[in-house]
C-alpha cells in the first residue's frame, strides 16, 4: 500500500509534466488518500501542492485555492517554513486569478513576511512585484507604487536586469 | 482597461510559468 502511494504520486507528476491536468488530479487524489491513511503528514502536503497546481491548469481557480489552504495549514503543523512561504505565494496568486485582489494582498503580505524572515531576496521581490500589481488592481495607487520601488530597489541588488 | 489587466497579470503568468515545472516528487 505504501508503494502504492508513492506510484501514484510519480504518476501523477508525469501526466503533468505531459500536460494531462485530468489525470494528474485523479493520481494525486489517489495518492493523498494513501498518505492519510498512513497519517504521512509530508506526503499529503505534497499531494495538496500537486493537486493545487494540477488544478490551476485545469481553470479551476476555487478548488486550487482549496488545495493551498490545506497545504499551508499541514505546512505550519511541519513547521516547514520554506513551503509555508510557497502555500502563501500560490495563494496569491491564485486569488490574483479569481480577481479577489483583498484575499491576494492578504496572502501576498504573509509570503513577503515570511521572505523577510528567511532572508530570501528573490521571494522578497517577488512578493513586492505581485502587491504592486493588486494594488494596482485596487487603484491603491500609493501602495502599489511603495511596492513597485521596494521591487525595483531588490531587483537591482539582486541584479535581475528584466 | 486592457493595458491594465495586461499589468495586472504578468507576475501571476511569470508564476504560472515556474508552476508549469513544478512536480514535487516522492
Amino acid at each position: 500500500r505504501a508503494a502504492q502511494g508513492r506510484a501514484y504520486g510519480n504518476l501523477g507528476n508525469t501526466y503533468y509534466l505531459l500536460g494531462n491536468f485530468g489525470k494528474a488530479v485523479k493520481s494525486h487524489q489517489e495518492r493523498l488518500e494513501i498518505a492519510k491513511e498512513f497519517g504521512d503528514k509530508s506526503a499529503e502536503r505534497r499531494a495538496c501542492s500537486n493537486l493545487g497546481n494540477a488544478c490551476v491548469f485545469l481553470g479551476e481557480f476555487a478548488m486550487a485555492a482549496e488545495y493551498y489552504k490545506r497545504t499551508l495549514h499541514l505546512a505550519r503543523l511541519l513547521k516547514d517554513k520554506a513551503i509555508e512561504a510557497q502555500a502563501c505565494y500560490s495563494l496569491g496568486n491564485t486569488y490574483t486569478l479569481l480577481q479577489d485582489y483583498e484575499k491576494a494582498i492578504e496572502y501576498h503580505l504573509k509570503h513577503l513576511l515570511i521572505a523577510q524572515e528567511l532572508a530570501d531576496r528573490i521571494g522578497e521581490g517577488r512578493a513586492c512585484w505581485s502587491l504592486g500589481n493588486a494594488y494596482t488592481a485596487l487603484g491603491n495607487h500609493e501602495q502599489a507604487v511603495h511596492f513597485a520601488e521596494r521591487h525595483f530597489d531588490i531587483s537591482k541588488e539582486i541584479g535581475d536586469r528584466s | 482597461v486592457q493595458r491594465m489587466h495586461l499589468i495586472q497579470v504578468d507576475s501571476v503568468q511569470r508564476w504560472m510559468e515556474d508552476l508549469r515545472l513544478m512536480a514535487e516528487c516522492e
